[in-house]
């Protein structure tokens, strides 16, 4: 319905803002309706201007600036409608190290509502993790399950008894 | 709610039966290159219902049965069972926990199952209907697709805004 | 031949006069997202040639001209040199050094420059003809873009192979 | 003209069937025209398969397995047409340490004809370059390069006279 779409949409865009400056530790974001005369069709625009540089098109950020805005649009739309668990593949492969100690300090703020799974390559988001789930293919083709390392943060779901080999 | 628990067996690399279980926090999946981490995500959307090969990398749906290693003869079958606690009161069931099962046989034959009982998609698409859980396109966040929502035409963004609406 | 120097001025982010000196070897290059590393390589790719603003991450040409900061007023020209060493054997010159530079300006125009010299696109591609200079389908590697060739269709993978023949 | 590419094709499939072996320490690939009656328009397949799995479709290879495949297929171009510089943006992203480490080996063998600018987070990628580039941007939005220090590996270009601030 019109109302309900342009209301959530409004409500993510607040969101966006804030989750920008925020994730950027400044600069300014917006979404736009192509068409504000026809919400339930038109276009979306996402604009995004990095703290200190001229507002562009979106396509010449780098790398690394458009995974922090993905990211910000991502946490701006759970805070209106979050999702029981979450799932990122490797979103921290184009990040450096300080934007990926931005993206985990925001991350803390959604775990009281969501459950994240996150597969990773990089030390500090494993050192976040509150359970470790290793695969490896000892034999070659079959994935096995082979090492949960309970950390001591976070309530993990019990004790010692996670361990599978 | 939440994820408690994911089983796999036969979906793709998962030649062994494999669970994981999830803390209320962040679970975080590590491991070599190929050995099967994107494989437990789209064992997630997979059972969640996709549709289609292609958003799970292959051509057809037959292709997440395990196809056999040097070491092990194909599969016939792939059954992936995701498995939710504390279901009272966003799904207004009698039950604690509620699963939900996905299988598909080498012929292409497949079935739903809501807690081990057959079942048709769209009644576990009814049950979880206000919980935010099957709306993949926000809540799963595949391997270098991150970008793609700047990327992507305005016209073609609305559907992440859409599922949260 | 190879590629001694790289002198970059006006070109996206590098609003001051910038030189890249090459070894023989392999030259990383560093530093946090959005500084400027895909810049380099868009600077490279731009000054051989390149016609698609799109390939550069841009929606029209003059994109690429700096177009200021919070403390530096826009350009009005970009400006891209590169200069080649040994050539006398490939390039069949008398010359021991080849440059070659690109400008753009606000309103579009253009020129390419051969050894300070104005000159043609054409005369530049026509000197480095069997050098493998210019052909980028294979020897400039875009951020995120390696898998390309493998999600691409058969009929598309040609470009690269005919580049090489 | 049809015996220039058939001839070249060929060169570049035993290549990438050498090159795909190396990098991956086993396994199979090959470069298939789809219609060999018709070498000048069809489109070229790409088999391969990692060692001890079977063979499928590549689009279900890992985002490690993609990179590592297109990485042997370029460089199986190298071989047949070397282009005196190669510019690679952030290709080991999606790499484990060990198929970096595998990548960084197979690079040895072209360096002697190949320039190598490497645009990289990686420390082990950053270890092994002769010369090292640094960007920042201290004034925001403006790139500037702030340090180039040599590695005493490698001819450099000579001495201590490569620092710039
Ligand atoms: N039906 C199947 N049967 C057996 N193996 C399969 C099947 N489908 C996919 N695979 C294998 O699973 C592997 C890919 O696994 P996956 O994408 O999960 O790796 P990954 O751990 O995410 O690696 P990366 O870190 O490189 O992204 C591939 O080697 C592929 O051949
Ligand atoms: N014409 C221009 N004028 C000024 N700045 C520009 C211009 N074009 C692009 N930029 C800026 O350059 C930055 C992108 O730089 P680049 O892509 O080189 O970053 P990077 O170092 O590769 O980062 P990453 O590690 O995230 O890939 C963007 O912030 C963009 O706004
Ligand atoms: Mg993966
Ligand atoms: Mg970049």
């Amino acid at each position: 319905t019109r109302e309900l779409f342009t209301e959530t949409f409004e409500r993510v865009r607040v969101n966006f803002q804030e989750m920008y400056a925020e994730l950027f530790g400044g600069g300014r974001a917006n979404l736009l309706l192509v068409n504000e005369e026809d919400p339930l069709e038109c276009g979306i625009d996402i604009i995004a201007r990095p703290p200190g540089k001229q507002l562009q098109s979106v396509t010449l950020l780098s790398g690394g600036e458009k995974t922090m805005t993905a990211v910000a649009l991502l946490f701006a739309i759970y805070m209106v409608k979050p999702s029981p668990f979450c799932v990122l593949d490797e979103m921290d492969a184009p990040l450096d190290e300080s934007n990926i100690a931005r993206f985990l300090k925001i991350l803390d703020r959604f775990v009281s509502q969501s459950q994240f799974i996150v597969i990773t390559h990089n030390k500090r988001t494993i050192a976040r993790a509150d359970v470790l789930y290793g695969i490896t293919m000892e034999e070659a083709g079959v994935s096995k399950l082979v090492a949960v390392r309970l950390e001591k943060r976070g309530q993990g779901d019990g004790g010692g008894t996670r361990l599978r080999g | 709610m939440y994820l408690r628990r994911l089983e796999i067996l036969g979906f793709k690399s998962f030649a062994q039966k494999t669970e994981l279980n999830f803390p209320h926090g962040v679970a975080a999946v590590v491991g070599p290159n190929g050995c099967g981490k994107s494989n437990v995500l789209d064992a997630i959307r997979w059972c969640l219902g996709e549709q289609s090969a292609k958003a799970l990398r292959g051509g057809e749906m037959a292709d997440v049965i395990f196809n056999g290693a040097d070491t092990r003869q194909p599969l016939g079958m792939a059954e992936v069972t995701m498995t939710f606690t504390d279901c009272e009161e966003q799904l207004g069931t009698a039950y604690h926990e509620v699963s939900i099962s996905r299988r598909v046989y080498r012929d292409g034959r497949g079935e739903y199952l809501l807690n081990r009982t057959v079942c048709r998609l769209r009644d576990i698409q009814e049950l979880f209907m206000d919980t935010g859980i099957g709306r993949s396109a926000y809540s799963i966040m595949e391997q270098g697709k991150i970008d793609l929502i700047l990327s992507s035409r305005p016209e073609d963004r609305r559907a992440i805004f859409e599922e949260a609406a």
